[in-house]
């Protein structure tokens, strides 16, 4: 854009076809568009750096809207995070590196290994938490999830750890009956521990499209989702859509995945992220 | 949905005796939405967008249907054409016949194989071995050999052997050895950008001479799809493209966008996660999903 001597049509279908390039989605892309065209044509605005930075203000306006949601921490007992998400979103493996991430900064951790349906659900998480040297609470496939996440938030209590992380298996939000066990895990994590969980967070691939949207939209109706991960954020999609999130629900992005090792999880930097979108 | 939407539309094109660009261009711009939202690549659907267009204007109002409802049949049947056949046949003529699967992590490769297995054990009695080459992944050569087990399959794995193209050699030695006609190979997720992993799957190509190489990709993909579809093209020449988790209500313009922009044919979809979920590409309901 830096040889654009003035905007015109051209130059603002070429800033709205950068945006939907990011998967933030067609309505939302235009309306930025109408918005910063708008402020160029009432000389609020005027070179294209101003224009490509007024996009990114408005962008990371509805990204910090009502401030940074720090994690609610349980006072009493270890604070229980469940991690949900479509199949192959990288909750398994996100569990693993939100451990890595808890233990640096000097927490204690147990892992329940929810995903009792899937070939080797339990084992992949089992093998992190060797790696980890963390404790892994499972059972064999086929078990009851919800029995699976009830005795790991026991195990956690039994051994005052800070953080209890229960991993799930992936699911189609289409799939009502799944749906249903996902409330009966989290009714269930609320009987081991009065306030579990302290923390829902559901898994973002960066790489899919305007789904994640329904996808938030559909988790969301069963329990409230009160941060996302979106992961795989070091391959080329942009996670545009956790824009949409923020705007139609409010879910704040707690972390973002880089890669497939335990430490390639970051706490989710809006402005970092504005600056890479585009 | 789509036809709905541009009844209103072409409601003012009533008594008109041609469709033209000018008195179209509300119904195009209405596609267009239709297609993104449906997360169509953007340069993709400027393309189609322009096929329709031409296969649109000029053509005669039909008495017997509404002009939306001429646009929209159109609009279908071009994205049907587009799609491909339904009819993609696999290569199995080899002794073993080879299928490699590859993509992004997470489409769904591991569960695809042993799906795959079972289909063509069933269509074509084949006898199938599984090959576990996803060395990087935790539990992935656990979780290829739980599936088949379910499947009583043979399944090839060698938790020593961190060399994936020895790891496939050895197992096209086994499956010939122990008489199996088939060998599918699951490998390791990796970002199509990955150059180093990407050279690996064309070092394992080179090593075992795949008669199918087929991208399994996620259905729900969005504008990332053209380009996770030409690298892992470019850099292998793939036969074909499984599209996953159509059980999911992704509109799927994934599916347009890597046809349209490699031209390789979708040969299967999975719509679930039983064995059973493996069914071949049907072009007219894909485009029907995808217009909404
Ligand atoms: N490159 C990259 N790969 C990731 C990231 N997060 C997860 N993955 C990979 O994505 C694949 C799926 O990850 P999992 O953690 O198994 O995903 P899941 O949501 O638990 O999958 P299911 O339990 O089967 O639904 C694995 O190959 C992971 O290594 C990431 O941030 N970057
Ligand atoms: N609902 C649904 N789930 C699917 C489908 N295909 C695969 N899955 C699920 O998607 C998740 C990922 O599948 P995998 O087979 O492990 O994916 P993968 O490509 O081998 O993953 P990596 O090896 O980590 O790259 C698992 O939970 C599968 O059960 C499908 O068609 N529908
Ligand atoms: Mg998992
Ligand atoms: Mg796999």
């Amino acid at each position: 854009f830096s040889d654009v001597e003035r905007w015109d049509e051209a130059s603002y279908a070429r800033l709205e076809a950068t945006l939907i390039s990011t998967d933030l989605g067609p309505s939302v892309s235009r309306r930025i568009v109408a918005d910063v065209r708008d402020k160029y044509e009432r000389g609020l605005i005027n070179t294209d750096a101003d224009i490509l930075d007024s996009a990114r203000t408005l962008i990371l306006d509805i990204l910090c809207r009502d401030g940074i949601q720090p994690i609610r921490l349980n006072e009493n007992g270890p604070t229980v995070i469940l991690l949900v998400g479509v199949n192959g979103s990288g909750k398994t493996t996100s569990a693993a590196k939100l451990t890595y991430h808890f233990r640096k900064l000097g927490k204690t951790i147990v892992l329940g290994a929810g995903d009792t349906f899937r070939a080797a659900g339990v084992t992949q998480l089992q093998l992190w938490g060797e790696r980890l040297d963390c404790p892994v609470i499972g059972a064999p496939q086929g078990s009851d999830s919800a029995a699976v996440a009830f005795d790991a938030i026991k195990s956690g209590i039994q051994k005052k750890a800070d953080f209890v992380i229960i991993d799930t298996a992936g699911r189609q939000h289409t799939r009502t009956d799944l749906m249903d066990e996902l409330l009966k895990v989290k009714r269930i994590c609320g009987k081991a521990l009065p306030g579990a969980p302290h923390e829902i967070w559901l898994t973002v691939d960066a790489s899919i499209g305007s789904n994640s949207l329904v996808q938030a939209k559909e988790f969301g109706k069963v329990f409230p989702i009160t941060g996302l991960i979106l992961t795989k954020l070091d391959g080329s999609g942009k996670g545009g859509v956790v824009v949409a999130i923020k705007e139609e629900l409010g879910y704040p992005v707690q972390f973002i995945g880089l890669g497939e090792q335990m430490g390639d999880l970051q706490l989710f930097d809006p402005e970092m992220f504005v600056k890479a979108m585009f | 949905n789509l036809t709905g939407r541009f009844q209103e539309a072409f409601r003012k094109l009533t008594g008109k005796k041609e469709l033209s660009e000018k008195n179209m261009s509300e119904a195009f711009a209405d596609i267009r939405n239709a297609l993104l939202e449906a997360d169509v690549n953007l340069e993709v659907v400027n393309q189609f967008m322009d096929d329709v267009k031409q296969a649109c204007i000029g053509q005669e109002v039909l008495k017997s249907v509404t002009p939306g409802q001429q646009t929209v049949k159109i609009v279908h049947d071009k994205l049907i054409e587009l799609m491909g056949s339904s009819t993609a046949e696999l290569n199995l003529g080899g002794e073993p016949a080879v299928i490699m699967l590859c993509g992004l992590h997470g489409s769904g490769k591991t569960t695809t194989s042993a799906k795959l297995a079972h289909f063509l054990q069933k269509k074509h009695r084949k006898r199938v071995m599984l090959a576990a080459c996803d060395v990087y992944r935790p539990a992935a050569i656990d979780q290829l050999e739980v599936l088949g087990r379910e499947l009583s399959l043979p399944v090839y794995s060698d938790r020593q052997c961190q060399d994936v193209p020895l790891l496939a050699q050895r197992a096209l030695q086994e499956a010939k050895d122990r008489g199996r006609d088939l060998l599918i190979i699951d490998t390791a997720g990796r970002l199509q950008v990955d150059e180093i992993l990407v050279q690996e799957l064309v070092e394992l190509k080179d090593i075992v001479r795949p008669h199918e190489i087929l991208l399994v990709a996620d259905s729900a993909l969005g504008q990332e799809a053209v380009s996770v579809a030409k690298h892992f093209d470019q850099a292998l020449d793939l036969s074909g493209i499984i599209l996953t988790k159509l059980d999911g209500d992704a509109r799927g313009g994934a599916a347009l966008s890597m046809r349209q922009s490699t031209g390789k044919p979708i040969k299967f979809v999975t719509v679930g996660e039983r064995i059973i979920d493996l069914e071949t590409f049907h072009p007219d309901r894909m485009a029907s999903r995808i217009l909404g």
